[in-house]
Formats: C-alpha cells, structure tokens, sequence
C-alpha cells in the first residue's frame, strides 16, 4: 500500500475520496491522541482534500493540525 | 486567529481499524 495520490483520489467520488483520506489519517491522528482520534479525524476531514493530502506526507502539518484540533474541542466543551 | 475547525464536524469511524471504546 503506497502513498494516497490526487491522482488515486481523482477516481473516486467525493464521498470515497474522504474515506479513503479518513482511513489514512485516522492511524496517524490515534498514534497522537488515542481517545479522541474518531473526532479529530472527523474534524481535519471537513479540510480541502489537498491539504489533507499534505498532512498524510508531512507529520509535522499533521501533529500541528491535530493539536489545534485538541484545542478547539476542549475550547467547545468549555463552552457547553 | 480563528481555527477553521469545526467541533461539531461527524466523527470518522475507520472500516479497517478496530474501534478502541
């Protein structure tokens, strides 16, 4: 299983090329936070394909994005 | 500046992973 491309993307309909971005992501994002990986991975997944595409190759995008996730969702839950 | 993450987005559950309760 090599690296997702836009190519491989460009075949599928938006709904799968989410999918297949989630089922990618989703390991990466648990490796960093185990408890709220469904969440987060559901939250970067509302972000342009593109930039998810970046995150897959880039840890360091990732781990900041997930990190900025952390703290949008403690902020909400703050709220409540 | 305002993140553009949404906390109300659908949660993602993987087919190919285990889910951890």
């Amino acid at each position: 299983q090599g690296p997702l491309t836009a190519t491989m993307l460009s075949s599928a309909s938006p709904e799968e090329q989410k999918e297949m971005l989630g089922e990618r992501l989703f390991p990466l994002v648990r490796s960093i936070q185990p408890t709220k990986a469904s969440k987060i991975t559901g939250m970067l997944l509302e972000l342009d394909n593109s930039e998810l595409l970046h995150m897959l190759e880039s840890p360091e995008s990732l781990r900041s994005m997930v990190d900025e996730a952390i703290g949008v969702l403690q902020a909400h839950q703050a709220e409540e | 500046r305002k993140s553009t993450l949404n906390p109300n987005a659908k949660e993602f559950n993987p087919r190919s992973y285990a889910q951890p309760k």
